[in-house]
């Protein structure tokens, strides 16, 4: 339905449906930059697929983001499909960007929960998790951000089924999950992993809730602080979290973004707002990325 | 499909330790079917929570009986779906 990139309304929201035909029309018309990857099939029998940017090279060093594993956040995945053009129209343009691109590779997965995104169209708009049944319950679904191998079953994560926190049965039950683990762990070269979420306008380093005991932490909270001044760090007590396990694996640069999604409307933010918040998170987005370029370990 | 009719979401800014001992009692409260958009975690940081129109009631009548403050910020979370939705369709067209 979208004959080109350029006809595509990026200030609404749109269905899986379309973002994925979308994608297509992205690889289509920057063939040289953008590849889309198959990383598997979510509960739903979904395809899940990753935009890769990269110029060439065999695993370059590479930098992860992915948007709306929360489903109901949907300025999240709205931002990402913003963002994927954006990285893909600025190359060759943008100086800085160009440099990034010509060293390293950037992975980009637009819908990280593909079943609770076509779920919040059709059935609850308010639908966080992740739609795998669990035996024994009437309730379904996994929040798949707490389903990590990194402190898995800790504080922030409920045991119960029915709980919006429900951390799942084991780490990585979640298919979703496992996909991104897969690659990720069989890439072996990611220097930075940056997962975007949306309400309270933050930026979250790893295990932010234990105060101090990431030993990078003096250095992910100083060199970004400065910089990235419309968002602040929290502590945020969530166990089994994407960053954790990616700084676990070795990833130093592990960022959550929380998208500004809060004030009146909640997760039911208007679509005139999509563009100014993917913007300003650009802006923080790739201070983040030159950084990682330009700090190599 | 599921519809938030009378629903409301409701912001504590949340005054001691006390209470978020309190908010998150409710938490564990699973028969209200509460919603935490923002959980209860620090007394420098607002709790958000989405309650279903059936329990609107037995939710304040809990935060009154326990002095914990609070203010209304969607009264209807159905009219801004229902907004989203035409704002969809709008764009579809």
């Amino acid at each position: 339905n979208e004959f080109s990139t350029r006809s595509f309304n990026f200030g609404a929201y749109h269905r899986l449906e379309t973002i994925y035909s979308w994608m297509d029309t992205l690889v289509a018309q920057y063939p040289k930059l953008v590849t889309k990857q198959d990383i598997g099939r979510s509960y739903e029998n979904r395809p899940m697929y990753v935009l890769k940017f990269s110029t060439g090279g065999n695993k370059r060093p590479a930098i992860w983001i992915d948007t709306g594993i929360h489903s109901r956040e949907w300025v999240s995945q709205a931002t990402g499909v913003w963002t994927a053009n954006k990285i893909a129209t600025d190359y060759g343009t943008d100086a800085s960007l160009t440099s990034l691109l010509n060293t390293m590779d950037i992975y980009m997965l637009l819908l990280a929960n593909p079943d609770g995104y076509a779920y919040t169209h059709s059935n609850d708009r308010m639908w966080r998790k992740t739609r795998s049944k669990n035996p024994g319950s009437v309730c379904i679904g996994v929040d798949p951000n707490r389903n990590w191998d990194a402190g898995f079953g800790g504080p922030g994560a409920s045991n119960n089924p029915c709980s919006e926190s429900y951390h799942g049965p084991s780490a990585h039950s979640e298919i979703e999950v496992k996909n991104v683990v897969n690659l990720i762990e069989s890439h072996g070269n990611f220097k930075s992993f940056i997962s975007v979420h949306a309400y309270s306008q933050l930026l979250m380093y790893p295990y932010g809730y234990s105060c101090g005991s990431v030993p990078h932490q003096p250095e992910l909270v100083r060199k970004e602080k400065h910089t990235v001044e419309s968002h602040l760090f929290l502590s945020d007590p969530a166990s089994g979290g994407s960053i954790d396990w990616s700084y676990n694996l070795g990833i130093k640069y592990s960022f959550a973004f929380e998208l500004r999604d809060t004030g009146r409307y909640g997760f039911i933010l208007p679509a005139n707002q999509i563009i100014p918040t993917a913007t300003e998170t650009w802006l923080a987005l790739k201070h983040i990325m030159e950084y990682v370029r330009d700090h190599p370990y | 499909e599921r519809v938030f009719i009378g629903d409301q979401v409701i912001r504590v800014n949340v005054q001691s330790e006390e209470q978020i001992q309190l908010l998150q009692a409710l938490e564990n409260q699973q028969e209200w079917e509460l919603d935490f958009w923002l959980h209860p975690v620090s007394t420098e940081l607002p709790v958000d929570i989405r309650v279903p129109h059936s329990s609107v009631s037995s939710v304040t009548e809990y935060l009154i009986a326990h002095n914990i403050h609070y203010s209304v910020i969607i009264n209807n979370l159905q009219e801004l779906l229902d907004e989203e939705k035409a704002e969809m369709e709008e764009n579809q067209m």
